[in-house]
């Protein structure tokens, strides 16, 4: 996956930090501090798209599935920018009752984007 | 990718300046994470939190402290259960003694022990039952007693009794002796079961070695 630069159009994947102190959730949220919310961003040219190594095996299988379906997805010729790789967000909260939950969110946190 | 005049290159939606995509970012993010935690809005607390209950879970959302040996390979724990030798001749005093046979050459430290018996009694009445915990003495003298508890019970089946500290020593010197005593009136047919398919038992959790061992290490 990429990291984007200033400037760069390709695909690749955005920081961004959401601080819970500066949304007024850390008298709820214990930990962490924050949730960074990264995204997948930019073009994915057609010399790109479906590059080998990327995304290929998450993404082949949701290429076949749409070209099966002959969903609309294909037919622009085009590929998307899509998380590739993603991790749990773990949150220590207080409920309603003031009891302390942690939870383990699945696929919260982007840690790659590729080419679909 | 702001452009002059453009719109996103995947969706369309003409582009944003930069505080409104924060904006919207972290309005997403509220979003998201209530939406995972199935909350329709932020909890609000309805009473204060003592900071030694918080740092309690800070510590086990981190793991057992740095240095502690993972459970797995820790002292070997395991569970006894003594079915007890019962002594039914008089149907108002029960007496039961159990043997703990110790194989084990670092000594054997009970973790927790509890008794369970079942109780037989007519249909919507209630006895309480007197548990005496008795002990060798000094020199291995006669018996004595250490603890009583009085229960109530109130229905026939199992009926399960945590043991004290006392109990558990008897329990690690290899013989534990308790007496249950009916209160009330007279039974006319005993209220402990002890045929094989009832006898009471004590089940104990052991850790091998005890203390001395962690000494050595």
């Amino acid at each position: 996956g990429i990291d984007c630069q200033s400037g760069s159009r390709m695909c690749c994947r955005q920081e961004f930090f959401v601080d819970f102190r500066e949304i007024g959730w850390h008298d709820w949220i214990i930990q962490p501090e924050g949730y960074a919310m990264n995204f997948c961003t930019g073009q994915c040219p057609l010399h790109v798209a479906g590059m080998p190594g990327i995304a290929a095996s998450f993404h082949t299988a949701v290429l076949n599935l749409l070209k099966a379906n002959a969903a609309a997805g294909t037919t622009g010729g085009g590929s998307c920018c899509v998380p590739t790789i993603r991790h749990p967000l773990s949150l220590l909260y207080y409920d309603r009752d003031s009891n302390i939950v942690k939870t383990d969110i699945p696929d919260m946190v982007v840690e790659a984007c590729g080419c679909s | 990718t702001p452009r002059a005049g453009g719109q996103c290159p995947s969706c369309g939606v003409p582009t944003l300046d930069l505080a409104s995509q924060r904006e919207l970012l972290l309005d997403l993010a509220k979003r998201s994470i209530l939406d995972k935690l199935h909350l329709s809005q932020r909890p609000t607390r309805s009473r204060p939190v003592s900071r030694a209950a918080l740092r309690t879970a800070l510590q086990r959302l981190r793991g057992p402290p740095r240095g502690t040996l993972p459970r797995a390979n820790r002292a070997q724990e395991y569970e006894i259960i003594s079915f007890a030798e019962t002594d039914l001749s008089n149907i108002n005093q029960t007496r039961l003694d159990f043997h703990f046979s110790d194989r084990t050459a670092g000594g054997m430290e009970i973790q927790q022990a509890s008794l369970m018996f079942f109780a037989q009694l007519p249909a919507n009445t209630t006895r309480p039952l007197k548990v005496s915990v008795l002990t060798p003495g000094p020199h291995d003298t006669n018996l004595t007693l250490a603890t009583q508890h009085l229960l109530e019970v109130d229905a026939s089946g199992w009926h399960q009794l945590l043991l004290g500290p006392e109990a558990q020593a008897a329990c690690s010197q290899g013989h534990l002796t308790v007496e249950l005593v009916p209160e009330g009136q007279v039974a006319r047919d005993s209220v402990i079961l002890g045929e094989a398919t009832h006898r009471p038992f004590v089940a104990a959790q052991v850790r091998v070695g005890g203390k001395h061992r962690v000494r050595r290490q």
